[in-house]
């Protein structure tokens, strides 16, 4: 028996808004320590890494570790019916062929439930390795999201480049180029929210998809603050820690030279 | 502008 009950539903609700552009179907992989999700997108350039811990919800029961494979387009649209404040219970049987969501409304007058049907879903499952990344960029999620957004307008590559005046992200198209900096301003009276904090232990630059960093920046709605890490010609790690939560992490393959 | 590597050149399968 597996059960879950989250007073902050809509936390599951933006999870799954997050993940719905870039996965179609993936394997919750629940557990007694709580449920994680690892899948790539289509076209195998990414991939995502969800971590939901038991501690994060109200109530959690998992009996026996399995993956409950489900259909996320279909999941968003059984979200659709949950509201901002409901309270969402997640339910599915050891050996069912179905998951079941409860949501209730704070005031307990009006509850909703679905069942889904479960898919087998054969999916790989790769081993992160830790990366000691060479630069590290903590920055306001919802300003991440904003630059992602303004320079796809440009083109569809993005270079990042880390380096003594902070990062830059720079696009070049038909049209023209652009270049956008965020400095480090952790020294200076910035208010929480918008700090920006660059952690370099060498200059790395490297070449990313921008429609892939514009699918991740989905994830702003879950937390104020992204983490961006960076190595040469390694993955670029897009990371939302949800506090008291989880985390959603999104590895970007770059785009190298020949 | 550069050529997209796929991510499974990167990790392990488990």
């Amino acid at each position: 028996m597996f059960e879950a009950r989250l007073t902050k539903g809509e936390l599951i609700k933006k999870v799954i808004e997050a993940l719905k552009d870039l996965v179609t179907e993936a394997n919750f992989d629940i557990s007694a320590t709580g449920i994680q999700l690892q899948a790539m997108d289509s076209s195998h350039v990414s991939l995502c890494a969800l971590q939901m811990k038991a501690e994060g919800f109200d109530h959690f029961r998992c009996d026996r570790s399995m993956p409950l494979g489900i259909n996320l387009s279909s999941m968003s649209k059984v979200l659709k019916c949950c509201n901002k404040d409901d309270i969402v219970t997640l339910k599915a049987e050891d050996d069912g062929d179905s998951i079941n969501f409860m949501f209730e409304s704070k005031d307990q007058d009006k509850i909703s439930d679905f069942e889904l049907k479960l898919m087998d879903i054969d999916s790989e499952h790769f081993g992160i390795p830790d990366t000691d990344y060479k630069a590290t960029v903590t920055m306001s999620a919802s300003e991440f999201t904003r630059i992602c957004n303004d320079l796809s307008i440009l083109g569809e590559t993005v270079a990042i480049s880390v380096g003594k005046d902070g990062v830059r992200f720079s696009v070049s198209g038909e049209m023209g180029t652009g270049n956008m900096t965020v400095r480090d301003n952790t020294s200076s009276d910035t208010k929480e929210a918008d700090r920006v904090e660059i952690d370099m232990e060498e200059p790395v630059n490297l070449n990313f998809a921008l429609r892939y960093l514009k699918s991740f920046a989905k994830a702003a709605p879950l937390t104020d603050r992204v983490s961006l890490c960076l190595s040469r010609d390694v993955p670029l790690l897009v990371k939302y820690e949800i506090p008291e939560f989880g985390s959603l992490s999104y590895y970007l393959a770059p785009k190298i030279d020949d | 502008k550069g050529n997209q590597v796929r991510i499974e050149n990167f990790f392990a399968a488990k």
